[in-house]
């Protein structure tokens, strides 16, 4: 009510992550999060972004809120960018 | 509202559309109500007439896709990623792409095809993605009842600014998301559920968890998709774990977090004269087992263990609860009673019979 992501999908939670943001938020393909650039990760700065647009707390983290948000069904078209 | 980069739109009002195919989930018929409906969503508020057409390219294309369909835009399979569609012009420009995957219903089993196209039309017409969580624009798809969709004011700004206003004498307008923090926020209905606060709004309920500080807001429909929007009185029974909501003359029960078969039922099983058309506001005395329900200048009170209204009822508010005036929504918390007024919200005490302090509407959402 409404039930709590399944803690046994945590493992596909960095997939989920990245392809979310690739598909929405322009996330280039191919970059690499693990890798710290000039200044914040982007995938971070990502992250951040779609939080910002959904009104959720802006941690930069896939906290529940965040996840509970991307696994919402939706629109395909991207929420930023063409 | 966000315009779609480049701010692109069609040069005519009169566009022309197409269905390409049908999923085998809906009557053909069917299909074409929901895409005939979701036109008008957009035409209704705006100078844009649509036009079907057959056997011929038309400005916006529809179609039922699976998996890669050559746009470089693959859908995912059932759940995710719904449809998308086409910002305005030539060729693809203004098509609608339908993942054939998804379940796809004319009511709110699965995913309503109205509401999914009407939204991707947005997009065909040169609108982007908002970020009102109740604009017809949002994202994530939610469910409402088609018979009481209206085009959201925050939609209705954004394609107007595109195309100009409706040609029609009176200009139509939509419903606004609640924003917690609004100082002329006020509330059809309240009631307590399991400790949670709930602030009934339109379509709309602001969910307020003692534990945390943000308040949340849902659909209605997202928990109780069968229950209406515009919800104007709710009560908790605590002892029976329920809440009951009434809107006009009938009533639900919700039991835990389920809407109880067999309701709606007629408020008059609860022993109203029929007289009583609808109910402002109600709230339980869980110390007294005596439920109030508040009706114009009125107000009745029921005997939860009897099943019963107690007699020498209707008597007049003013009478036994002060100058607190119509009273729009009402709850009981911690032996104390708040009573909403518009935007004022009254504290009273029932053991102490008055009124013990008075704040804003909006005081519970730590603003």
């Amino acid at each position: 009510f409404p039930v709590a992501p399944e803690t046994e999908d945590e493992g596909k939670t960095p997939q989920l992550v990245e392809s979310y943001l690739q598909n929405f938020y322009d996330l280039q393909r191919g970059s690499h999060p693990h890798l710290r650039s000039h200044g914040e990760n982007r995938l971070v700065a990502k992250l951040k972004e779609m939080q910002s647009f959904f009104g959720l707390q802006v941690t930069g983290k896939p906290d529940a809120d965040t996840l509970e948000m991307m696994k919402k069904p939706r629109c395909g078209v991207p929420d930023i960018g063409q | 509202y966000v315009f779609t980069a480049g701010n692109p739109k069609w040069k005519r009002n009169n566009l022309t559309y197409r269905i390409l195919n049908y999923t085998p989930k809906m009557r053909k018929a069917d299909v074409d109500e929901a895409i005939r409906k979701a036109l008008s969503v957009w035409s209704n508020v705006t100078p844009l007439t649509f036009q079907r057409v057959e056997d011929k390219e038309a400005d916006i294309m529809i179609s039922f896709a699976y998996r890669d369909h050559r746009d470089n835009s693959p859908f995912d399979g059932p759940n995710g990623q719904l449809a998308h569609a086409f910002q305005p012009g030539e060729g693809i420009g203004g098509d609608v792409h339908i993942d054939e995957e998804e379940a796809w219903t004319k009511d709110g089993r699965g995913y309503n095809l109205f509401i999914v196209v009407a939204h991707e039309l947005g997009h065909s017409l040169g609108l982007s993605h908002s970020s009102d969580p109740g604009a017809l624009m949002y994202p994530a798809y939610s469910y409402t009842d088609p018979n009481e969709f209206l085009l959201p004011q925050d939609d209705i700004d954004g394609i107007q600014a595109i195309y100009g206003k409706s040609n029609a004498a009176v200009q139509p307008t939509g419903p606004i998301t609640p924003e917690a923090c609004d100082p002329n926020l006020t509330f059809d209905s309240i009631t307590t559920l399991r400790g949670e606060i709930f602030f009934f709004k339109g379509r709309y309920m602001l969910r307020k968890h003692p534990a945390r500080t943000e308040t949340e807001l849902n659909f209605i429909s997202l928990f109780w998709p069968t229950l209406p929007s515009g919800i104007q009185a709710a009560y908790e029974n605590i002892e029976k774990d329920e809440i009951l909501l009434f809107k006009e003359d009938k009533y639900w029960v919700v039991r835990g977090y389920d809407i109880a078969p067999g309701y709606p039922k007629p408020i008059y099983r609860l022993g109203f004269p029929k007289t009583v058309k609808r109910v402002n506001a109600a709230y339980s005395d869980e110390t007294t087992g005596k439920t109030y329900f508040f009706v114009a200048d009125r107000y009745w009170r029921y005997d939860e263990k009897k099943k019963s209204m107690d007699h020498g009822y209707p008597r007049k508010i003013v009478s036994d609860f002060g100058k607190i005036g119509r009273v729009d929504a009402a709850f009981w918390k911690d032996g104390y009673v708040y009573f909403f007024h518009g935007t004022t919200q009254f504290k009273f005490d029932p053991r102490a019979k008055q009124i013990v302090g008075q704040m804003e509407s909006i005081s519970w959402f730590n603003c």
